[in-house]
């Protein structure tokens, strides 16, 4: 294991122990900033880790950041390990990034399905859903992004437990996504939500389950040109945004539809790299790159939501 | 370990209502054991399907009848595969 953050292969993808200790790492060598939660456990009883990053101050307004709840899109969870060096390295240097954390905690769970992530790493590199188990049912797992309790089991997902957009037997029934739905509700002072996927870049906000537009449409969609703007500008990727259902499809109890009802104003999804060369496979020679671009797009978001309190 | 050997991963637009309902029908077709990295969306979204090496010749033979062209996206899912599992290795080295 690497004997630093600083020697960390940030071009490559790792295993869950690797990043989970390099969280660790990053942790023990920047005790004032960072910390690590647990914010439960896995279907198979490993722990659910967010990284805190805070200069101080009881129960802060916070942005939420998480990746890899769709195990197979491995350049999120390397995204999500260069995201958290990154606020490490630029928290004082940075003026935007400081005067965000100056006001604001961020909070970024890097690996937010690990049973999946393992079982990608193990048995099938394509595996995209949880790995619960349900007596009676002829097959494995849940898709986390279709079990929050927004339109939950309406159109844009399936009861068919065999397949890939299968909602689960009820809201909340995956302990990957109870275990951020309870840390949300106790916190109480998250005011962006940014659950981070792969592919098809695309910047979303919501709905989804729903063709009615969300009653801040104009402002999130002013803040996504912005954000893809800003994300382009660095090697010229091109992004598509708007809300989910317009922009991709109808998809019920998705995540950013939740966060959003819970009075979440800035919620978003990312959809990385590519368009569909490589699609889950992305070469890891494009883990720094994608990560650089789309640092600068939650940049927009994140002093956005600093500069407009509600 | 699951392995990919021979399976691809077709690219298809559909651009009539007619294609997207053809395309969609495959969607029901569990023994075919396909899956949508892209779903159907709409004319002109692409989707995205990794079709195992069995269901390869079925697939494409329903397209061709259909008049509904495709492209492979991924010739080999499993060399790929091969791949990013090397350069995890090489950099653990």
């Amino acid at each position: 294991l690497p004997l630093s953050t600083n020697t960390f292969d940030y071009t490559t993808y790792h295993s869950l122990d690797e990043i989970y200790a390099f969280m660790d790492l990053l942790v023990a060598e920047n005790p004032n900033l960072v910390s690590k939660l647990e914010i439960g456990q896995s279907t198979e009883n490993r722990p659910l880790y967010v990284l805190k990053f805070s200069k101080g101050g009881t129960n802060r307004p916070a942005i939420w950041i998480d990746t890899g709840i769709h195990s197979r899109e491995w350049v999120t969870q390397a995204s999500g390990v260069w995201f958290a060096k990154k606020i490490v390295q630029d928290h004082e240097n940075d003026e935007g990034l400081a005067s965000i954390l100056d006001k604001m905690d961020i909070f970024l769970e890097i690996v937010t399905n690990p049973d999946g992530f393992v079982f990608t790493q193990t048995q099938n590199r394509m595996w995209r859903k949880t790995r619960s188990k349900r007596s009676g049912s002829l097959c494995i797992g849940v898709d986390p992004n279709r079990n929050w309790d927004a339109g939950f089991g309406g159109p844009g997902a399936s009861g068919n437990p065999c397949s890939e957009t299968y909602h689960g037997p009820y809201a909340n029934s995956e302990p990957e996504v109870k275990a951020i739905v309870d840390f949300v509700k106790s916190h109480g002072n998250i005011k962006a939500f940014i659950s981070i996927h792969s592919y098809s870049q695309l910047l979303l906000y919501p709905y989804g389950y729903t063709r009615t537009p969300v009653p801040d449409q104009k402002e999130l969609h002013e803040i996504s040109e912005k954000a893809v703007a800003a994300l382009s500008s660095l090697y010229g990727t091109s992004y598509k945004y708007g809300s989910i259902i317009t922009t991709i499809y109808q998809a019920s109890g998705g995540t950013i539809d939740w966060t959003y009802n819970q009075g979440i104003k800035y919620s978003f999804t990312f959809e990385l790299r590519d368009t569909g060369r490589y699609g889950f496979l992305l070469p890891a020679k494009q883990i720094v790159p994608t990560a650089q671009e789309t640092w600068l797009a939650l940049q927009v978001i994140m002093q956005h939501a600093r500069d407009h309190p509600y | 370990t699951e392995t990919f050997v021979g399976h691809q991963v077709l690219r298809i637009v559909p651009t009539t209502d007619e294609e997207l309902q053809k395309v969609e029908e495959l969607q029901n077709l569990e023994e075919l054991q396909l899956d949508f990295w892209l779903a159907p969306r709409g004319l002109g979204h692409p989707v995205d399907v990794h079709v195992p090496f069995p269901s390869l010749q079925p697939v494409k033979a329903h397209l061709e009848a259909n008049g509904i062209s495709y492209s492979i996206m991924i010739q080999d899912v499993q060399a790929l595969v091969d791949h990013e599992q090397t350069e995890m290795l090489r950099s653990r080295r």
